[in-house]
Parts: C-alpha cells; sequence; structure tokens
C-alpha cells in the first residue's frame, strides 16, 4: 500500500512505483514457490503429457495427505504420477521405462508407497496370468537384473493396479524403474498391453522428501 | 483480520493475485490457475501491540495507550505487523521429466495478518 513518492509505513523507506513494486512482488512469487518445491528453476517440459493420458491419471490421485505435515522432520509429502517410456517391447513381452526426478537442489526422495496401472485388451473369454517382472540396474553396469517379480490374473479388459515392493520403490527412489510385463498361459496368445495416449501405462507413488542436510539459511 | 483498504495505514493484509498464465507458468502448473500471494503491511504502533488482528474495542485501545504511555519510555522493539492465520497451498504440476506431481505446500497463503 505504499503510495508512489511517499514513504513507506512498513519499513519508512522510500517508496517504489507501483509497476516496480509489482514486478518484484511477481518476482518473490515465483522464487518462494520454486523454494518450496525444492526446485532450483521452473521445469522445462521434456514431452508434453495428452489430456486423456491425464485425465485418467488424475482420477487415481488420492486427496490431499491427511494430516498436518510432521514439523519434526521438515518432511514435504508428495504424491507423483509417472508416465512409461516403452522401450525394448517385443511381441512377447512390454518394457515399460519410469523416470522420477531428482531436480531437487535440497532433500533426498523416499517412495513410501509405489502402484503400477495399466490397460490390458484381451480377447473375449481369454483370461490368464500376467508376469510383472521388477528390474534394476547395478550402479557398476548397465545390464538389468531381475529384482522380484509379481503374478497378476487378467480375466477381462480393463486397467488393472499392482502395488510394487520395495525393490520396486528402491528403484523409483534411485530416479528409474524398468518393468516388463510377459504374458504367460492362454493371456500369451490373446492379450495385449495397451500403451497408446489414452491407455499410458503409469505409476503413482507417494513420496516424502526429506532434508538431506538442513540447509543454513544467511 | 483487516484487508487493506488503500487508506489505511494500520497493519493490515494486502492482497496480491499471481496470475500463472501472465508469467508464463500455466504450462508446467496445472492446477491452481493462480496463488494469492498476500502480505501484512502497515504500522503497528504500541497501543495496537499484541492486537491478534481483529478492530480492537475502544476500551481494550484506551487500555493499551495507557499501558503505551506508562512504557513509552521503555526500550525494547516496537511492534510489527505479521501474519497471524495462513493456509497451505496445494499444487498439480509437471516435473522436468513430465511426471504429473501433487502437493501441499504448508504455511503458504496469508489469511490474516496482526501485530506481534
Amino acid at each position: 500500500t505504499c503510495r508512489a513518492g511517499g514513504q513507506c509505513p512498513a519499513c519508512g523507506g522510500p517508496t517504489l512505483d507501483l509497476e516496480s513494486q509489482r514486478e518484484l512482488l511477481l518476482d518473490m512469487a515465483k522464487r518462494s514457490i520454486l523454494d518450496k518445491l525444492h526446485l532450483s528453476q521452473r521445469p522445462t517440459l521434456s514431452q508434453p503429457v495428452s489430456r486423456a493420458a491425464l485425465r485418467t491419471a488424475l482420477q487415481c490421485l488420492h486427496g490431499p495427505p491427511q494430516g498436518a505435515f510432521p514439523e519434526a522432520n521438515r518432511a514435504q509429502d508428495y504424491e507423483i504420477i509417472s508416465f512409461a517410456d516403452t522401450g525394448l517391447s517385443t511381441i512377447n513381452q512390454t518394457r515399460l521405462d519410469f523416470h522420477f526426478s531428482s531436480d531437487r537442489t535440497t532433500g533426498v526422495i523416499e517412495v513410501q508407497q509405489a502402484s503400477l496401472m495399466f490397460f490390458v485388451q484381451l480377447l473375449p473369454n481369454a483370461t490368464g496370468t500376467l508376469n510383472v517382472k521388477v528390474l534394476v540396474s547395478d550402479p557398476h553396469n548397465t545390464n538389468l537384473t531381475l529384482a522380484t517379480q509379481h503374478l497378476l490374473e487378467v480375466d477381462a479388459s480393463g486397467w488393472y493396479q499392482l502395488f510394487l515392493g520395495p525393490d520396486a520403490q528402491d528403484a523409483c527412489s534411485q530416479g528409474h524403474l524398468t518393468l516388463e510385463l510377459v504374458p504367460e498361459g492362454q493371456a500369451a496368445q490373446g492379450s495385449v498391453i495397451l500403451v497408446g495416449a489414452a491407455h499410458r501405462p503409469f505409476v503413482t507413488a507417494q513420496v516424502r522428501v526429506g532434508d538431506k542436510h538442513r540447509v543454513h539459511r544467511r | 483480520g483487516i484487508d487493506c483498504q488503500g487508506v489505511s495505514r494500520m497493519c493490515c493484509r494486502q492482497e496480491f493475485f499471481v496470475d500463472f498464465r501472465e508469467i508464463g507458468w500455466h504450462d508446467w502448473i496445472i492446477q491452481p490457475e493462480g496463488y494469492a500471494m498476500n502480505f501484512c503491511t502497515g504500522q503497528c504502533p504500541l497501543h495496537v501491540a499484541g492486537m491478534p488482528g481483529i478492530a480492537a474495542s475502544f476500551y481494550t485501545a484506551v487500555l493499551n495507550l495507557l499501558k503505551a504511555n506508562t512504557v513509552a519510555g521503555a526500550a525494547g522493539g516496537g511492534s510489527c505487523c505479521v501474519p497471524t492465520a495462513r493456509r497451505p497451498l496445494s499444487l498439480l504440476y509437471y516435473d522436468r521429466d513430465s511426471n504429473i506431481v501433487k502437493t501441499d505446500i504448508p504455511d503458504m497463503v496469508v489469511e490474516a495478518c496482526g501485530c506481534s
């Protein structure tokens, strides 16, 4: 409410003209939001997400995390939806790669819970089993090794959700998760994992950014 | 709390809405469309020190004037115009890998101001 040319009632200093004041406030708002999101700069989007995929995914997001944030460990809770890059898929298996940003300037991400959502198209009356393999890369080489696998019964076309265990959560915390979906039995002949825009598989993760170390403020 | 109406010099809450489209952030912030970056401004003379930001009764103001006059000479810092009520800001945005992220940033929006 400082009037141009007057004296600022709050600090007594010289006042800014309204346009400069507005610029200053907008800049403060940007820095405040980026700081609270632990981001060093605003993200530049690598690949836009289709509105159909966005709509499908948002239906899976839960409500706001319940209860106040635990002030003690100053952590901040996030829910992340990561869409799959369908890499080296073949007729017999679908490989899905997920990337979790490590662009947070302070804090390590701890994945508290993760689940995979994917759409299966089955031939009428076909049923079968889907083997979901969690592959992790060895820090010393790029080979992927099998960490765990989950068998899922599929009996109709539609969306399926699979809760992923600690190996997958650790891989998400490290920033990169690779899954392989291999249909088995009857499903092997008559099922397809859809990866189109509206049926793009995705992982939802409940994430906490803990303070790697307390940031000393000047 | 008291909202600044332009003429008051007393401690009040100045509303300031940041439209994400106006600052070119609407491509990566999905929801909401903007952020109410309200802030506290104005003076806190001694006789309203400690006021929780509501319109004090006349009696309380007189009582505080008496207190202030008796302690006016006392050393000690003034009273400041600070937030007395704040709420979280829920954000839904894309990160640099085009993941969708949802988070609630605590204490991000000032709802009321008052004198410390």
